[in-house]
């Protein structure tokens, strides 16, 4: 019975028989659910099923790789603190077989709730920055000179999560050669004139500040991958 | 040396229902959706004459016309999906991340000889 579990298995393009932790069992994304009930629409079974229309491209893997590093950190960088938040999505879960097809980055920002009316209306915004960090850094070393910025903006802080989407394709591709995938950086800092030591991190675990302070946004990540795995999409012979 | 029975409607080629479901195997602790799906089989004969319900390719019609003549020396067509559809499955890999996949040919919608 192993012998033909293996087979079948990898028949589906699995090495083994996928073993989850379990413990951190994150809730299937909403889009994901989404793309399953389309695909089993009646219409689409005759819709190619190696192309992801979504986001149209060609594929039959959508993977949601979550982002390794669950900690954030206040950093000092010219004088302001800031919010630090490393990113790291192991890529190396594709197959070497699999062709790359897309690597979208989805980051939420979530605010603290209730915040007071005037706080949200306000017209102070948080600046973002997204890098890529191109080598480990050595202790006692500026970790600024080991990342190239990617995308820099503001945002209002909002009631609703805010979501940045960027398209990582070809740096998600180097990262499949091994020891090339040091991640990213998300930096958040404050507005100007906010006092460093009113600042909170809300990371998980941490109960909210009752007094007003500056409170920055839990971040989440993740790369949504969209690979092709050509062993399983061949194209149909003509009759 | 088959024991040869009579071609009667039930054992005549067609898709069988089979609905596999995933915790037979054990495998519902990494497949999230679906719980199982209609996989179906092909099972039954490819008997002489080769009806059109039948969809026998021109090689099956030929096989069947000398397995007629010959039947210890050449075999009965046998019966095989020649349509075939595709089915969506949700699980989690070994890093707890969340993976859509598609796959060709999974469900049995038509057989032939």
């Amino acid at each position: 019975r192993n012998t033909r579990e293996r087979l079948f298995l990898s028949s589906l393009g699995l090495s083994e028989r996928p073993q989850p932790a379990g413990s951190h069992r994150r809730p299937v994304p909403s889009e994901l659910w989404r793309m399953l009930r389309r695909s089993e629409s009646i219409q689409a079974r005759d819709s190619d099923p190696c192309t992801v229309s979504e986001y149209g491209v060609r594929g039959n893997i959508i993977r949601y790789v979550q982002d390794q590093v669950s900690l954030a950190h206040i950093e000092e960088q010219r004088g302001r603190a800031c919010l630090v938040k490393q990113l790291f999505f192991n890529v190396s879960v594709l197959q070497p077989v699999e062709l790359l097809s897309l690597a979208q980055l989805e980051i939420r920002l979530h605010w603290k709730p209730l915040r007071p009316a005037g706080f949200l209306r306000g017209p102070r915004a948080v600046s973002m920055s997204l890098s890529k960090v191109i080598r480990a850094t050595l202790r006692g070393a500026d970790p600024q000179a080991n990342r190239r910025l990617l995308l820099s903006r503001s945002i209002r802080p909002q009631l609703e999560p805010a979501a940045i989407a960027m398209d990582l394709t070809p740096l998600a591709d180097s990262w499949r050669k091994p020891g090339h995938n040091y991640g990213l950086v998300v930096e958040l800092s404050p507005p100007l004139g906010v006092d460093p030591d009113e600042l909170t991190p809300f990371l998980p675990g941490n109960a909210f500040p009752l007094e007003e302070a500056w409170t920055l946004p839990l971040i989440e990540a993740s790369l949504v991958v969209v690979s092709l795995n050509p062993h399983q999409c061949h194209s149909r012979q003509r009759r | 040396s088959a024991v040869h029975l009579p071609v009667t409607p039930s054992n005549i080629c067609k898709a069988r229902r089979l609905y596999i479901d995933f915790k037979d195997v054990g495998w519902q602790d990494w497949i999230i959706a679906p719980p199982g799906y209609m996989a179906n089989y092909c099972h039954g004969e490819c008997p002489f004459p080769l009806s059109e319900s039948l969809n026998g390719t021109n090689h099956a019609i030929l096989q069947t016309l000398v397995h007629s003549l010959d039947p210890q020396g050449t075999p009965q067509p046998g019966c095989a999906p020649i349509r075939l559809s595709p089915i969506s499955m949700l699980y989690y890999d070994n890093n707890d991340n969340v993976v859509l996949r598609h796959y060709q040919d999974m469900v049995v919608d038509e057989c032939g000889c």
